[in-house]
């Protein structure tokens, strides 16, 4: 039996709102100790892997290990349906057809509930190691959001360099050029706005734009964002929650 | 021209 209870249905939404863009037919493997899933989008180039730690939830409760087949599709409709200060329970039972949404307003003792149909998905669970990275950079999620769509509509790629002291985003396309420089510093009113840099190696990679404007869109899980990055491995984009994290791995091109 | 290289290719499947 699964009873997972947001305080608020909006952090599920936002969740979900994150990554729905890029992949559809996810499996949310639920334990004991929270919820996780993992998915490749069609083009199998970008990897969301996704953790909800208990701590997440209000009320958590899996007394068994299960797998929840969903369309995100469908259950981001379902989402829409509750109001974003509800609370929302998943509840399955240990061998589920469905998954049964129960959004409460306990100040107008309203409940809506509604019934998801599950999937049987056919998906590999790749092993994700921890992977050894030239330069890791924490940022506001908000400046790298403007920066992937502002840079974006110039080319279908875009370059990353950094070295010691200086982040630069470069595109280069048919309608012309652009570059967004920054540099690390500490806000000590406002340490989410800080941009902090640790670099072993300098980097200079290039990402599909396409894949980019996927990742930034889970900006409203979280004000800031990690961004490892390796000429040798997927650079891998982190945002956190409150327990668990919304991650993406992309490979950078390779020049042919 | 860059060639975009699949995720796969860096994931064993678990």
């Amino acid at each position: 039996m699964l009873e997972a209870k947001f305080e608020q249905a909006s952090l599920f939404k936002r969740i979900i709102d994150g990554f729905k863009d890029c992949v559809q037919l996810v499996n949310f493997q639920c334990k004991e100790d929270g919820i996780i899933a993992q998915a490749v989008d069609d083009s199998r180039v970008l990897l969301v892997s996704l953790e909800i730690g208990k701590d997440a939830f209000q009320e958590f409760r899996c007394d068994h290990p299960i797998t929840l087949g969903m369309d995100l599709n469908s259950l981001s409709k379902i989402l829409r349906c509750g109001n974003n200060t509800d609370s929302l329970t998943l509840i399955a039972d240990d061998t589920p057809d469905s998954l049964l949404l129960l959004f409460e307003d306990t100040k107008r003792e309203r409940i809506s509930e509604y019934s998801l149909k599950l999937m049987d998905i056919d998906a590999d669970f790749l092993k994700i190691e921890e992977l050894q990275y030239d330069t890791t950079i924490m940022m506001p999620s908000a400046d790298f959001s403007k920066t992937v769509r502002d840079l974006s509509q110039l080319s279908d790629s875009l370059n990353i360099l950094v070295t010691k002291e200086t982040i630069k985003f470069v595109t280069d396309g048919d309608i012309g050029s652009g570059s967004v420089i920054m540099k690390p510093f500490i806000d000590m009113e406002n340490p989410d706005e800080s941009i902090k840099l640790e670099m072993e190696q300098p980097v200079d990679l290039t990402f599909g734009s396409k894949y980019l404007l996927d990742i930034v869109k889970g900006s409203a899980l979280s004000n800031k964002i990690g961004i490892r990055l390796s000429s040798e491995a997927p650079a891998l984009f982190q945002f956190d929650l409150t327990s668990g994290f919304l991650q993406f791995f992309l490979a950078p091109k390779f020049s042919d | 021209m860059a060639s975009q290289p699949t995720i796969s290719k860096f994931f064993a499947k678990a």
